[in-house]
């Protein structure tokens, strides 16, 4: 089993490696990575040996290997066709996020119950009317939802997937959603992101009074 | 100093309390807290130590107070007037989102480099050139941005930002930006989030086969 703080920095490995492959860098060593990452190079070491690649003593690791070994580890290597729940304003802005695609992600319909938006196109996805998630979840075999609704409808869009046979959700209504112990839920962090950042510019202003 | 951790944990207890406010609830317990939001009472109880609000042992502690005492902790008690760096479909939807004068910020002006763009208002917040950035940021007294521009061009931004002042920047570009040591610079959290949730699917779906 990969532990969560590893797998939240992957990602940064990732990006960096593909920038890398992008300048023709054929190797790289974990000092390089954790140095560019502000990270420690024993973490990043750790981290690497999750992925099975092995490293050459001189060389490093091989960065082609390594990005494949890192999208395996993480299923971004394939498709996962997801849901959009939630219409507005954010979902929106996910919805035309090409980049997506590079995280595995793939949303391949989006529903709303705001009849102005429903059987809208948005990015080339269509809206459709949230009573219709169950049976169409069933039908394509959606595994996975953003839910993009105020927090006061989360609850009753997350009762609607369940019904679907959705069992992960990337929530970004600011409240907790309750599911059964087989469902993952994955919390965006937007008020967890800002309030850390609030936090130490209150206290660097301190510093400085 | 208040733990990361901790820190991160406060937004949910709020968005909790602030339930219970609207529902007119006086008091809470920290089990019921954790119970809530599935975490551990030991650990609620750590957390809220750091606002200095004790509970009571039959009632627990105030609901009123607690929410004051987490807000004054994350600054959320104030505006933080804010730039936006990046008015694209993820940076007009932050602008257009009433809720993050809850959590103290206050979006004053936008900044985009796109001459389509400058000069329109985005739900009311007027869009500038890029190079007006460093002199506003100063004459405003700005310290907080938001970047929301493509990795790219994210580098290039953020050394704008420093030259106006800039000390605290909430960036949502997949790439790690360079700053100088007293720039506090969080990371918004959609690739890591992203990464968690297809992982712990890819592996559900492992042990149903
Ligand atoms: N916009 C942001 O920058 C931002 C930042 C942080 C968190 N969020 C959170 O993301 C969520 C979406 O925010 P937004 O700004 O896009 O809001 P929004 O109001 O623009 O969009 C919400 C959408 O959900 C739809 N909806 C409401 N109730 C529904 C229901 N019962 N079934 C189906 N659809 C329903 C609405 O019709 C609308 O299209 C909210 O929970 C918000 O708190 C947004
Ligand atoms: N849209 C999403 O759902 C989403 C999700 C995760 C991360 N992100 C990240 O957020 C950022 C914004 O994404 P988006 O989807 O809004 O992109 P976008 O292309 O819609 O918006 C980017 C904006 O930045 C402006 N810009 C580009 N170069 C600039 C420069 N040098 N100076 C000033 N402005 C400049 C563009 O004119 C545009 O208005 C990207 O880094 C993206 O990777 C977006």
């Amino acid at each position: 089993v990969i532990p969560e703080p590893t797998l939240r920095r992957l990602p940064h490995y990732l990006h960096l490696l593909l920038n890398l492959k992008e300048q023709g860098v054929k190797s790289v060593s974990s000092t390089f990575i954790a140095n560019e990452l502000g990270l420690d190079s024993t973490q990043v070491r750790k981290d690497v040996q999750y992925t099975n690649i092995i490293g050459k003593p001189k060389t490093g690791f091989d960065v082609n290997s390594l990005i494949n070994a890192i999208q395996t580890c993480l299923n971004w290597n394939r498709y996962e066709n997801a849901f959009l729940i939630g219409a507005g304003s954010l979902g929106t802005a996910m919805l035309g996020y090409k980049q997506f695609k590079d995280y595995g992600l793939n949303f391949v319909a989006a529903f709303d119950n705001d009849p102005e938006k429903v059987g809208q196109k948005i990015h080339g996805i269509e809206v459709l009317s949230i009573d219709r998630l169950p049976v169409l979840a069933q039908l394509m075999k959606i595994h996975l939802a953003v839910l993009t609704v105020p927090a006061k409808a989360a609850q009753e869009c997350v009762d609607i997937m369940l019904k679907g046979g959705i069992v992960a959700i990337w929530n970004f209504a600011p409240m907790q959603i309750k599911v059964p112990q087989n469902v993952i839920v994955e919390n965006a962090q937007f008020s967890q992101s800002l309030a850390v950042l609030t936090r130490k510019l209150s206290v660097y202003k301190q510093t400085l009074l």
